[in-house]
């Protein structure tokens, strides 16, 4: 039987500056 | 006896598979440890591609976590290098190229039909399984912004110094400097002189190291033919911002170099394909006050001519300039004050803007138009320089 494919999920992405951020309290916490 | 062993065609199915904990490893060889020289005579924008067959295999085997970990490590190590690599446009053009090109490859591999009408089948087998990364794509959107602002600020910095010098300074046509203005003739230089003057061989050189190490990392053309015609306006807002403030350049010798200096330009536009850009109709203020150097400045049929051709300079500009033109000796004629009301009289229906200078940091808004390639994953070779054993 043909299936039709499930729809993709939308993956929801951060802002250039949140994820700049992010990276930013990282490298804060590394030793 | 001998026995013919009959190998299998191996059937690669474009997607590279990595373990969580070599993400870290896979952005530093990739990504941030990495130098463009390593990649010569490799497929331009390798890093771009190697990454989304990465992208592609967390989408296969469903783990959104790995998708997200690893979109965000590669844009963040991309604004690292960036950062680190601010004046260096060699590296900001390769991270331009390939975040374009990562960009372009989510699209082409989305899933969505209008992406995917240059697809081939084997093309269509290798998109997005589970994810939707709409969000994602806006954000490499985004950084290819900022990357192009970077790649533009480093060019004119490296053009500034070289403009005033070789546009409006420098001569290269023989004689041009028996027909100064009195007071003010300048010997001419074929290179560069003593005292940091350019010639425009010296603009023209760079423009050919830019367009070459963009071309060579395979930056879309679009792409290509935008920083050229921002380059082009840079160079015509500082040459005539400083023709409106000098009164030693306006003049009908430097209105002749001028004009042979921006037909050089265009003759090097047309050379590299350029002339369809838009960078000659940036320059076309600068054109006209080149020609308005030249032009006759007496009767009110030189007054008509003047208004007629000087469609793009204001007002101000025109006047400007015409109340600096030092003529070229004793025998020729300042611009008189009635010739100056005349050309007003004439232009006073305009809505010309009130400033007299052009903004030379004014950038024009950039466009990243959708160029799919007609590479396939699967054929796609990972050299040992990499150190990408584990993918």
């Amino acid at each position: 039987s043909t299936q039709r494919p499930r729809p993709r999920v939308l993956l929801k992405a951060p802002t250039l500056a949140e994820m700049e951020e992010m990276s930013t309290s990282e490298e804060e916490e590394s030793p | 006896r001998q026995v013919t062993v009959q190998r299998k065609e191996k059937d690669f199915q474009g997607m590279l598979e990595y373990h969580k904990e070599d993400e870290a490893l896979l952005v530093r060889n990739l990504v941030t440890d990495l130098k463009p020289q390593m990649l010569l005579g490799t497929v331009p924008c390798l890093p771009a591609y190697l990454l989304y067959m990465c992208i592609r295999h967390a989408d296969y085997v469903n783990d959104d976590l790995k998708v997200h970990s690893l979109l965000t490590s590669t844009i963040n190590g991309i604004k690292k290098v960036l950062k680190k690599h601010n004046d260096d446009f060699e590296m900001t053009s390769f991270w331009l190229s390939n975040t374009c090109r990562l960009l372009h490859c989510l699209k082409q591999y989305s899933g969505d039909e209008g992406f995917m009408t240059q697809n081939s089948m084997k093309q269509n087998e290798h998109c997005l399984k589970n994810f939707d990364l709409t969000e994602y794509r806006q954000v490499l959107s985004d950084l290819s912004i900022q990357i192009y602002q970077q790649l533009i600020k480093i060019a004119e910095g490296v053009l500034q110094p070289m403009i005033v010098s070789a546009m409006l300074e420098n001569e290269s046509i023989q004689g041009l400097s028996g027909v100064k203005p009195t007071g003010y003739r300048k010997r001419s230089s074929s290179m560069v002189d003593g005292d940091n003057s350019y010639c425009l061989e010296a603009i023209v050189r760079q423009m050919n190291s830019f367009h070459a190490v963009m071309c060579d990392q395979g930056l879309d053309p679009e792409i290509i033919q935008q920083v050229f015609k921002q380059l082009f306006y840079v160079i015509n807002a500082v040459t005539l911002n400083n023709l409106l403030l000098r009164k030693d350049v306006c003049s009908w010798s430097t209105g002749m170099q001028l004009r042979y200096n921006i037909s050089q330009l265009e003759e090097w536009l047309r050379g590299r394909n350029l002339h369809q850009s838009g960078a000659v109709q940036t320059m076309e203020p600068l054109i006209q006050a080149a020609q308005l150097l030249q032009l006759k400045k007496k009767t009110p049929e030189d007054a008509e001519a003047i208004c007629s051709l000087c469609t793009s300079l204001s007002t101000q500009q025109i006047v400007k300039i015409l109340n600096l033109y030092t003529p070229l000796n004793e025998f020729e004629e300042r611009v008189t004050v009635a010739f100056i009301r005349t050309i007003q009289a004439q232009l006073q229906e305009r809505n010309d803007p009130q400033q007299l200078l052009l903004d030379s940091k004014h950038m024009f808004p950039v466009l990243f138009p959708f160029n799919p390639s007609s590479l396939t994953m699967d054929s796609i070779h990972i050299p040992a320089c990499l150190n990408l054993e584990f993918l």
